[in-house]
């Protein structure tokens, strides 16, 4: 019993191991979100010139620049519901796990 | 004897307001020069690609970019001269009205 308790107590912890780690990754992933979201902001704002090498910008390039970065976010939020899924399933494994620890 | 004395000190008010003035200007001066180096570092520092507008930056646009500030901030410090000038100026009169103030 002691021994079962031992695995079991193991397990738990190899979960909470996961389930931090999931959670930086979802952290990561929405300060990635975010700095993609400042980047689509500063390119709906560009004018006839880039700030940075002062050339002329053409509408078809500012387009470009708009519809890279709003795939890059679409990406990120796909990765997102991936990685909240994956939280969603750690938190139920744990659940489960400390339901029978308390049965032993 | 009192009419010299308020003219006196009326000269001096008008010497102090440009005095405070031109400190305006040299301080404006000195944080545009700040700013133009801070602008010269980022274009030395410029890569393959405007990190803006994600064009390709060929070795001759860059230098024209290093150029043409290096170009301003000698303006600015030209600029600078002057006003430093017209403030040595504006002190040795300040200093030659507080003598004859004295003197009366
Ligand atoms: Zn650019």
């Amino acid at each position: 019993k002691i021994a079962k308790l031992e695995e079991l107590e193991n397990k738990k912890k190899e979960l909470e191991e996961k389930r931090s780690e999931i959670r930086g990754v979802i952290a990561a992933i929405n300060t990635k979100i975010e700095e993609l979201s400042k980047e689509l902001e500063d390119y709906k704002s560009l004018g006839a010139v880039c700030p940075k090498c002062k050339r002329p910008l053409t509408e078809e390039h500012k387009k470009k620049l708009i519809s890279e970065t709003i795939s890059k976010i679409e990406n990120k939020k796909e990765e997102l519901k991936r990685a909240n899924a994956s939280d969603v399933k750690i938190k139920k494994e744990m659940r489960e796990l400390e339901g029978k620890i308390r049965e032993l």
